[in-house]
């Protein structure tokens, strides 16, 4: 999966956490009002470099949340 | 470790064995066959190891139960893939590129899917989701192995005082 369309030169001023999640939920990364720990990252309140570093790294395609899977998830283009 | 809904396994009797067969029209054109049989025995040895379940390549890939392949975009489960992220890499000594992902650690890390473990949230375990380019996690961490044991039981051979102590010398090693 392909997280590049946010994650090309990111500048740390105008990207926020809001903005992140929509982007995940469009893209059916993440339901919304999700705010579940995940992938053993801290939870900071911010887009931190912990996280994005793993967003911006290759992954299996496989959901990690297997039980919040939505029709969204199958429909939308990746 | 995580098991998907339901905690569905594979419920033959036990000592259970499994067929694998690689699919001849979708495999990588820049790794030989041999490699990839090569790389994909050793990463079912790694599970074979610790569960009694045994792996055996069969030639027949419409009856084996593990179908093994290279699929690009939509191949059916409901996940399409995004396309061509890396290069598959065999040896880091030969392929060079900065973006060549390890493919042993992503064939370990997915016959863990096959045998019911879904994504774990401990770094170092094989069932971690991301893998950084030119990285290698082959060995399963005591997180998968506890995870797949409870699914299958342990296989009479393996002994995980030998596992803890490898990763406490890998640790003191970090």
């Amino acid at each position: 999966r392909n997280p590049s369309q946010f994650t090309i030169n990111p500048s740390r001023h105008n990207v926020n956490i809001p903005e992140i999640k929509r982007h995940l939920h469009r893209f059916g990364y993440l339901q919304r009002n999700n705010n579940n720990k995940n992938l053993g990252l801290p939870i900071t309140g911010k887009p931190d470099s912990d996280t994005l570093s793993h967003v911006r790294l290759p992954r299996c395609g496989y959901p990690d949340d297997v039980d919040s899977k939505t029709t969204a998830f199958h429909t939308k283009q990746k | 470790y995580v098991y998907f809904p339901g905690r569905p396994r594979w419920t033959r009797d036990i000592p259970l064995q499994l067929t694998y067969a690689f699919s001849q029209e979708n495999l990588t054109p820049y790794l030989t066959p041999t490699q990839i049989r090569r790389v994909f025995r050793r990463a079912f040895a790694k599970w074979a190891l610790v569960i009694p379940v045994s792996f055996v390549e069969t030639e027949d890939y419409e009856i084996a139960d593990i179908k093994i392949g290279f699929f690009a975009g939509d191949h059916g489960d409901g996940e399409p893939f995004d396309g061509v992220l890396g290069t598959w890499a065999v040896d880091f000594h030969e392929q060079k590129s900065t973006v060549a992902v390890d493919l042993e650690s992503v064939a370990v890390h997915e016959i863990g899917h096959v045998l019911g473990l879904g994504h774990s949230s401990v770094k170092d375990a094989a069932m971690y989701p991301t893998l950084k380019p030119r990285s290698k996690k082959v060995d399963l961490n005591v997180d998968d192995v506890v995870g797949v044991q409870s699914l299958y039981g342990t296989n009479p051979n393996f002994n995980i005082s030998g596992l803890l102590a490898s990763e406490t010398s890998t640790n003191l090693a970090d």
